[in-house]
Protein backbone atom coordinates (compact mmCIF):
# COMPACT_ATOMS: atom_id res chain seq x y z
CA UNK A 1 0.00 0.00 0.00
CA UNK A 2 3.16 2.33 0.74
CA UNK A 3 2.09 5.82 1.80
CA UNK A 4 -1.13 8.06 1.46
CA UNK A 5 -2.46 11.24 1.75
CA UNK A 6 -5.59 13.03 1.41
CA UNK A 7 -6.77 16.64 2.51
CA UNK A 8 -9.79 19.01 2.61
CA UNK A 9 -10.01 22.80 2.30
CA UNK A 10 -13.51 22.95 3.41
CA UNK A 11 -17.24 21.86 2.25
CA UNK A 12 -19.68 24.00 1.81
CA UNK A 13 -22.04 25.72 -1.45
CA UNK A 14 -19.55 25.32 -3.70
CA UNK A 15 -21.29 25.51 -7.10
CA UNK A 16 -19.55 25.80 -10.52
CA UNK A 17 -22.46 27.96 -11.81
CA UNK A 18 -21.05 30.93 -9.49
CA UNK A 19 -17.46 30.25 -9.78
CA UNK A 20 -14.96 32.80 -11.64
CA UNK A 21 -12.31 30.65 -13.28
CA UNK A 22 -9.49 32.73 -11.64
CA UNK A 23 -11.28 31.89 -8.68
CA UNK A 24 -11.43 28.16 -9.04
CA UNK A 25 -7.51 28.21 -10.14
CA UNK A 26 -7.11 29.92 -7.50
CA UNK A 27 -8.34 26.98 -5.31
CA UNK A 28 -6.39 24.31 -7.60
CA UNK A 29 -3.28 26.11 -7.17
CA UNK A 30 -3.53 25.98 -3.40
CA UNK A 31 -4.70 22.39 -2.93
CA UNK A 32 -1.91 21.23 -5.51
CA UNK A 33 0.74 23.03 -3.19
CA UNK A 34 -0.51 21.52 -0.33
CA UNK A 35 -0.89 18.71 -1.90
CA UNK A 36 2.59 18.15 -3.13
CA UNK A 37 3.92 19.56 0.43
CA UNK A 38 3.02 16.48 2.20
CA UNK A 39 3.84 14.07 -0.57
CA UNK A 40 7.59 15.44 -0.49
CA UNK A 41 7.26 14.73 3.29
CA UNK A 42 5.98 11.12 2.56
CA UNK A 43 7.94 10.25 -0.20
CA UNK A 44 11.00 10.82 1.42
CA UNK A 45 10.22 8.42 4.04
CA UNK A 46 9.20 11.23 6.44
CA UNK A 47 6.42 10.54 9.37
CA UNK A 48 2.63 10.77 9.07
CA UNK A 49 2.29 13.28 11.55
CA UNK A 50 4.89 15.53 9.51
CA UNK A 51 3.35 14.87 6.26
CA UNK A 52 -0.28 16.36 8.00
CA UNK A 53 1.45 19.44 9.58
CA UNK A 54 3.25 20.72 6.26
CA UNK A 55 -0.01 20.28 4.26
CA UNK A 56 -2.17 21.99 6.83
CA UNK A 57 0.34 24.89 7.17
CA UNK A 58 0.43 25.64 3.28
CA UNK A 59 -3.08 25.65 3.92
CA UNK A 60 -3.36 28.36 6.69
CA UNK A 61 -0.80 30.29 4.90
CA UNK A 62 -3.54 30.13 1.99
CA UNK A 63 -6.08 33.13 2.27
CA UNK A 64 -8.76 31.38 0.41
CA UNK A 65 -8.96 28.96 2.67
CA UNK A 66 -10.63 29.34 6.15
CA UNK A 67 -7.92 28.99 8.58
CA UNK A 68 -4.68 30.48 9.28
CA UNK A 69 -4.47 33.66 7.49
CA UNK A 70 -7.69 34.35 5.78
CA UNK A 71 -10.00 33.11 8.64
CA UNK A 72 -13.41 33.89 8.49
CA UNK A 73 -14.78 36.51 11.60
CA UNK A 74 -16.71 35.97 14.65
CA UNK A 75 -19.71 38.11 14.95
CA UNK A 76 -17.59 41.11 16.72
CA UNK A 77 -15.37 40.88 13.74
CA UNK A 78 -12.38 39.30 15.61
CA UNK A 79 -10.13 36.19 14.02
CA UNK A 80 -10.47 32.65 16.44
CA UNK A 81 -8.85 29.49 15.40
CA UNK A 82 -8.92 26.14 16.26
CA UNK A 83 -6.28 23.48 14.92
CA UNK A 84 -5.91 19.66 16.44
CA UNK A 85 -3.42 16.98 15.19
CA UNK A 86 -3.48 13.31 16.47
CA UNK A 87 -0.95 10.67 15.80
CA UNK A 88 -2.40 7.04 15.26
CA UNK A 89 0.20 4.62 16.69
CA UNK A 90 0.35 5.71 19.96
CA UNK A 91 -2.73 8.24 20.21
CA UNK A 92 -1.07 11.56 20.84
CA UNK A 93 -3.08 14.25 20.65
CA UNK A 94 -2.18 18.20 20.71
CA UNK A 95 -4.99 20.86 19.98
CA UNK A 96 -5.84 24.68 20.37
CA UNK A 97 -8.86 26.22 20.67
CA UNK A 98 -10.29 30.34 20.14
CA UNK A 99 -6.19 31.64 19.47
CA UNK A 100 -5.32 34.33 17.72
CA UNK A 101 -1.84 35.93 16.49
CA UNK A 102 -0.24 32.63 15.57
CA UNK A 103 0.61 32.10 12.28
CA UNK A 104 0.32 28.12 12.07
CA UNK A 105 -2.31 27.35 14.70
CA UNK A 106 -1.09 23.65 13.61
CA UNK A 107 2.00 23.99 14.92
CA UNK A 108 1.09 25.24 18.01
CA UNK A 109 -1.39 22.18 18.39
CA UNK A 110 1.56 20.11 17.79
CA UNK A 111 3.90 21.39 20.60
CA UNK A 112 1.16 20.97 22.79
CA UNK A 113 1.04 17.28 22.02
CA UNK A 114 4.85 17.26 22.26
CA UNK A 115 5.41 19.51 25.04
CA UNK A 116 3.01 19.96 27.65
CA UNK A 117 1.50 17.02 29.30
CA UNK A 118 -2.46 18.12 28.52
CA UNK A 119 -4.21 17.39 25.67
CA UNK A 120 -5.80 21.31 24.79
CA UNK A 121 -5.42 24.32 25.61
CA UNK A 122 -7.95 26.98 24.72
CA UNK A 123 -8.34 31.07 24.98
CA UNK A 124 -5.87 33.06 26.84
CA UNK A 125 -3.85 30.04 28.13
CA UNK A 126 -3.12 29.00 24.77
CA UNK A 127 -2.38 32.42 24.52
CA UNK A 128 0.41 32.18 26.92
CA UNK A 129 1.37 28.67 25.72
CA UNK A 130 2.30 29.91 22.72
CA UNK A 131 4.19 32.79 24.00
CA UNK A 132 6.26 30.38 26.38
CA UNK A 133 6.96 28.51 23.45
CA UNK A 134 8.26 31.01 21.43
CA UNK A 135 5.32 31.56 18.71
CA UNK A 136 5.72 35.24 17.43
CA UNK A 137 2.35 37.39 17.52
CA UNK A 138 1.17 38.75 14.71
CA UNK A 139 -1.15 41.46 14.02
CA UNK A 140 -5.05 41.11 12.80
CA UNK A 141 -4.35 42.26 9.82
CA UNK A 142 -2.29 39.59 9.22
CA UNK A 143 -5.10 37.31 9.43
CA UNK A 144 -8.45 39.01 7.87
CA UNK A 145 -8.74 39.67 3.80
CA UNK A 146 -11.93 42.00 2.31
CA UNK A 147 -13.49 38.53 0.73
CA UNK A 148 -14.73 37.65 5.03
CA UNK A 149 -14.88 41.17 6.14
CA UNK A 150 -17.52 40.79 2.95
CA UNK A 151 -18.73 37.79 4.44
CA UNK A 152 -19.33 38.87 7.55
CA UNK A 153 -21.26 41.75 6.42
CA UNK A 154 -23.37 39.68 4.48
CA UNK A 155 -23.63 37.26 7.41
CA UNK A 156 -25.08 39.84 9.61
CA UNK A 157 -27.58 41.13 7.32
CA UNK A 158 -28.81 37.82 6.82
CA UNK A 159 -28.78 37.31 11.12
CA UNK A 160 -26.66 33.38 9.68
CA UNK A 161 -24.19 32.05 10.74
CA UNK A 162 -22.34 30.61 8.01
CA UNK A 163 -20.19 27.75 6.64
CA UNK A 164 -16.85 28.38 5.02
CA UNK A 165 -17.75 28.31 1.56
CA UNK A 166 -21.13 29.73 -0.35
CA UNK A 167 -21.86 30.86 -3.23
CA UNK A 168 -22.50 34.14 -2.76
CA UNK A 169 -20.13 36.31 -4.90
CA UNK A 170 -18.51 39.72 -3.66
CA UNK A 171 -17.37 42.13 -6.03
CA UNK B 1 -11.82 24.68 7.79
CA UNK B 2 -8.46 22.33 6.47
CA UNK B 3 -7.36 19.42 7.20
CA UNK B 4 -5.15 16.43 6.03
CA UNK B 5 -4.98 12.82 7.13
CA UNK B 6 -1.74 10.65 6.12
CA UNK B 7 -0.02 7.22 6.07
CA UNK B 8 3.80 6.98 5.95
CA UNK B 9 5.72 3.98 4.85
CA UNK B 10 5.60 2.23 8.49
CA UNK B 11 2.16 2.32 8.33
CA UNK B 12 1.69 5.10 10.68
CA UNK B 13 -1.20 7.10 10.64
CA UNK B 14 -1.96 10.90 11.77
CA UNK B 15 -4.41 13.63 11.13
CA UNK B 16 -4.45 17.35 11.85
CA UNK B 17 -7.28 19.85 11.19
CA UNK B 18 -7.38 23.56 11.24
CA UNK B 19 -9.96 26.55 11.63
CA UNK B 20 -11.10 29.69 11.71
CA UNK B 21 -14.94 28.86 12.63
CA UNK B 22 -17.98 29.51 11.04
CA UNK B 23 -18.86 33.60 9.51
CA UNK B 24 -20.31 35.65 12.59
CA UNK B 25 -20.40 33.07 14.94
CA UNK B 26 -20.13 33.76 18.12
CA UNK B 27 -16.69 34.57 19.95
CA UNK B 28 -15.89 32.03 22.10
CA UNK B 29 -18.07 29.18 20.16
CA UNK B 30 -15.62 25.86 20.08
CA UNK B 31 -16.81 23.74 16.79
CA UNK B 32 -15.35 20.59 16.18
CA UNK B 33 -12.28 20.47 14.66
CA UNK B 34 -9.78 20.99 17.70
CA UNK B 35 -12.25 18.43 19.99
CA UNK B 36 -10.40 14.52 19.69
CA UNK B 37 -12.96 12.60 18.45
CA UNK B 38 -15.49 14.73 16.84
CA UNK B 39 -13.15 16.48 14.22
CA UNK B 40 -9.86 14.91 14.59
CA UNK B 41 -9.22 11.31 15.25
CA UNK B 42 -6.28 8.71 14.26
CA UNK B 43 -5.80 5.08 15.69
CA UNK B 44 -3.21 2.93 13.66
CA UNK B 45 -6.12 0.13 14.84
CA UNK B 46 -8.70 2.20 12.95
CA UNK B 47 -8.24 4.83 10.57
CA UNK B 48 -7.33 8.79 10.83
CA UNK B 49 -9.92 11.42 9.96
CA UNK B 50 -10.26 14.88 9.45
CA UNK B 51 -13.69 16.50 8.99
CA UNK B 52 -15.42 20.00 7.27
CA UNK B 53 -18.71 21.51 8.17
CA UNK B 54 -21.31 22.01 10.63
CA UNK B 55 -19.12 21.49 14.09
CA UNK B 56 -21.67 21.20 16.44
CA UNK B 57 -23.40 18.29 14.83
CA UNK B 58 -20.03 16.69 14.14
CA UNK B 59 -19.52 16.57 17.77
CA UNK B 60 -23.14 15.38 18.33
CA UNK B 61 -22.53 12.16 15.98
CA UNK B 62 -18.78 11.95 17.65
CA UNK B 63 -18.01 11.43 13.69
CA UNK B 64 -14.27 10.78 14.08
CA UNK B 65 -14.42 8.26 16.99
CA UNK B 66 -17.01 6.64 15.42
CA UNK B 67 -15.88 6.09 11.60
CA UNK B 68 -12.10 4.50 13.56
CA UNK B 69 -14.32 2.23 15.59
CA UNK B 70 -16.78 0.90 12.99
CA UNK B 71 -13.22 0.08 11.40
CA UNK B 72 -11.97 -1.54 14.66
CA UNK B 73 -14.36 -2.77 16.12
CA UNK B 74 -17.25 -3.39 13.71
CA UNK B 75 -14.56 -4.40 10.71
CA UNK B 76 -16.51 -2.51 8.58
CA UNK B 77 -14.46 -1.44 5.46
CA UNK B 78 -13.77 2.49 5.41
CA UNK B 79 -15.79 3.87 2.86
CA UNK B 80 -18.52 2.09 5.10
CA UNK B 81 -18.14 3.53 7.90
CA UNK B 82 -17.70 6.98 6.36
CA UNK B 83 -20.79 6.59 4.34
CA UNK B 84 -22.48 5.37 7.05
CA UNK B 85 -21.66 9.00 9.37
CA UNK B 86 -21.56 11.38 6.40
CA UNK B 87 -24.61 10.66 4.46
CA UNK B 88 -26.53 8.44 7.19
CA UNK B 89 -26.09 9.62 10.87
CA UNK B 90 -25.07 13.36 10.11
CA UNK B 91 -28.07 14.38 7.46
CA UNK B 92 -30.31 13.01 10.67
CA UNK B 93 -29.61 15.79 12.51
CA UNK B 94 -28.93 18.62 10.13
CA UNK B 95 -24.94 18.08 9.76
CA UNK B 96 -23.80 19.25 6.81
CA UNK B 97 -20.16 18.80 5.83
CA UNK B 98 -17.41 15.87 4.95
CA UNK B 99 -14.81 13.78 5.96
CA UNK B 100 -11.17 12.50 4.87
CA UNK B 101 -10.18 9.20 5.91
CA UNK B 102 -7.70 7.24 5.85
CA UNK B 103 -7.26 3.23 7.11
CA UNK B 104 -3.60 1.66 7.24
CA UNK B 105 -3.94 -0.33 4.29
CA UNK B 106 -6.03 0.97 0.83
CA UNK B 107 -6.59 4.36 -0.49
CA UNK B 108 -8.08 7.38 0.91
CA UNK B 109 -11.72 8.16 1.41
CA UNK B 110 -13.22 11.65 0.76
CA UNK B 111 -16.96 12.20 1.17
CA UNK B 112 -18.92 14.92 1.59
CA UNK B 113 -23.34 15.67 1.86
CA UNK B 114 -23.00 19.23 0.81
CA UNK B 115 -22.41 20.64 -2.78
CA UNK B 116 -18.67 20.38 -2.60
CA UNK B 117 -15.85 20.07 -0.80
CA UNK B 118 -12.19 21.20 -1.84
CA UNK B 119 -10.23 18.18 -1.77
CA UNK B 120 -6.91 16.43 -2.86
CA UNK B 121 -5.54 12.88 -2.65
CA UNK B 122 -2.55 11.05 -3.52
CA UNK B 123 -1.31 7.11 -2.74
CA UNK B 124 2.46 6.28 -3.66
CA UNK B 125 2.74 5.20 -6.97
CA UNK B 126 -0.05 6.71 -8.36
CA UNK B 127 -1.86 10.00 -9.37
CA UNK B 128 -2.81 12.58 -7.25
CA UNK B 129 -6.32 13.37 -7.78
CA UNK B 130 -8.45 16.72 -6.99
CA UNK B 131 -11.82 17.97 -6.57
CA UNK B 132 -13.86 20.98 -5.94
CA UNK B 133 -17.47 20.19 -6.37
CA UNK B 134 -20.26 17.24 -6.23
CA UNK B 135 -20.04 15.85 -9.56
Amino acid sequence: CGWALALHGGAGTILKETMTPDREAGYRAGLEAALAAGREVLSAGGSAEDAVVATVMVLEDNPLFNAGRGSVLTSAGTVEMDAAIMRGRDRAAGTVAGIHGVRNPICLARRVMERSDHVMFCGAGAQVFALEQGFEELPASYFETEHRRNQLREAQEKNEISLDHNDHKYG
Amino acid sequence: TVGCVARDRNGDLAAATSTGGMTNKRPGRVGDSPVIGAGTYASNDGAAISATGHGEAFIRETVARDIAALVQYAGLDLTEAVRRKVMVDLPRIGGDGGVIAIAPAGAPVLMFNTRGMYRASACEGGDAKLGIYAD
